[in-house]
């Protein structure tokens, strides 16, 4: 049998939320240590990993291994359909069709259940390689959000240029161009309002905006998003989901002709 | 602004 249970649904609203753009569907992989799931747009331009640790859950029990492929926009319409307080539990049995959500209220006074048929996958999976990336850049999600949205008025792709003295966004169209540049900062009240760059040598890539927008879909998870880049390899923009886990999105730069 | 690279062609298939 397979269970799990969060005090609240938001978390799991937001991640729905956060891949509903990018996958259409995606194989949940249930073990003793929790979920994950690993998926690539259509395209195969961009790549999700999210990882739910089983001891962040209110509740784990998963007594054999489960994959599980499902619908992600069935899936996003059930969690729409409950409160952000309400309690939230997956159940699924061994060898299963079918998952359950449950949605009790805070009160105990509603109680919702759901049942989603399960759709069989063959995903490729890809080997992810421990990587030391040129440049680690943190900064506020709500910040990185602001930028992508803004500078995606002006063209297709993002340039991403980072160096020591801080990390600079720009984009070119037919119509202008607009460039963000943003320092590190000196000294930040909040840690969540700080910019913070790790930087061992400089990066200039470039990536297409329809990707970083949907990546910042994920705003919501966690108030900083840290960036990891290296020349020729993915970016690497990675959200923290509370004391749970933590969504990454790698996504696959642009390739001067 | 370039080609658009595809996230399989850097990670291998396991």
């Amino acid at each position: 049998m397979f269970e799990a249970r969060l005090a609240q649904s938001a978390i799991l609203k937001k991640v729905l939320e956060a891949v509903k753009d990018l996958l259409t569907e995606a194989t949940f992989e249930c073990s003793d240590s929790g979920i994950q799931v690993q998926a690539m747009d259509n395209a195969h331009v961009s790549l999700v990993s999210l990882n739910l640790r089983s001891d962040g859950f209110d509740k784990y029990r998963c007594d054999r291994n489960l994959s599980m492929g499902m619908n992600i926009g069935t899936m996003t319409k059930i969690l729409r359909c409950a409160s952000s307080e309400d309690t939230v539990t997956l159940r699924a049995w061994d060898n299963p069709d079918n998952i359950i959500f449950i949605f009790e209220s805070q009160n105990k006074e509603k109680l919702s259940e759901y049942e989603m048929k399960l759709i069989n996958m063959d995903q490729e999976h890809l080997g992810i390689p421990e990587t030391v990336y040129s440049c680690v850049v943190k900064m506020p999600s709500q910040e990185f959000a602001r930028i992508c949205k803004d500078l995606s008025q002006f063209g297709e792709a993002i340039t991403i240029a980072c160096s020591k003295e801080g990390i600079k966004f720009t984009a070119a169209g037919d119509y202008g161009n607009a460039n963000i540049k943003l320092a590190q900062t000196a000294e930040a009240d909040k840690e969540e309002e700080a910019v913070i760059i790790d930087m061992q040598e400089p990066v200039k890539l470039t990536f297409a905006c329809r990707y970083l927008n949907s990546f910042v879909k994920a705003t919501p998870l966690c108030a900083q998003v840290k960036l990891s880049m290296s020349g020729d390899v993915p970016l690497v923009c990675e959200y923290q989901i509370g004391d749970i886990g933590h969504i990454r999105y790698y996504l696959a730069p642009k390739i001067d002709d | 602004t370039g080609t658009q690279g595809r996230i399989d062609s850097f990670f291998k298939i396991i």
